[in-house]
């Protein structure tokens, strides 16, 4: 564990924290991609798939626990209790490419052809670019709200501060992966428009608005 | 060891 990594899981609590807060206090999920978090939904349960098999420690239990169980309670509670106040017809993204894609990407690109790394390494390229329903949903409507804004900005830190991480690591212990580096690194670019627009306008208390 | 699960990150 280094500070990089410990801040990234950090920030990664504090996103699926704000959001939970988001649809609590406004009664409403608007604004938040189904297809997104579905995908999400479906990142940690392909990769957490050891939970049972691989013990690390309580930290990484607790956390893969939390992870999956908050994604899976997002994901129903927005079929179910707040099924009425996100609009579907704003959701569009084809996300049968990405499911599609990050299977070939993890069939071509993997360290090892067993089942459970083959799971694992489909969650890393779906992770990548599970985002993307959620951006387009924003790039449609040309706004968002600012806890929205903090929700995403948040989870957009985590994964870059993890390429830190990969870095830090690789410096410090010789450890490497280079599959979840180029994901991260796919990831963070894929936010590059977000956090410019984050920094330049929500950090300074204006609304989230795209040009 | 578990077939390939060696990741301690999350």
């Amino acid at each position: 564990m280094n500070v990089f990594r410990l801040v990234a899981d950090l920030m990664h609590l504090a996103s699926i924290l704000i959001l939970l807060l988001k649809i609590r206090k406004t009664r409403s999920a608007a604004g938040i991609s189904f297809k997104s978090q579905l995908l999400y939904l479906i990142v940690f349960v392909t990769r957490y798939l050891d939970l049972f098999t691989h013990w690390v420690s309580l930290y990484n239990t607790a956390m893969k626990v939390f992870f999956i169980a908050s994604s899976g309670y997002i994901v129903y509670q927005m079929q179910r209790r707040y099924r009425a106040t996100w609009d579907p017809a704003l959701d569009t993204f084809r996300i049968e490419f990405l499911l599609g894609g990050a299977a070939v990407m993890s069939l071509i690109f993997h360290t090892k052809f067993t089942f459970l790394e083959l799971f694992w390494t489909y969650s890393i390229w779906l992770e990548a670019v599970a985002i993307l329903p959620q951006l387009f949903q924003m790039s449609r409507t040309g706004e968002a709200e600012t806890i929205t804004a903090h929700y995403l900005f948040a989870l957009g830190a985590y994964r870059g501060l993890y390429v830190v991480n990969w870095i830090y690591r690789y410096a410090t212990e010789g450890y490497w992966e280079w599959i979840p580096f180029l994901a991260g690194m796919v990831q963070t670019v894929l936010y590059a428009d977000f956090f410019y627009v984050y920094f330049s306008r929500v950090m300074r208390g204006k609304k989230f608005e795209l040009p | 060891a578990v077939e390939g699960a060696t990741h301690d990150e999350l």
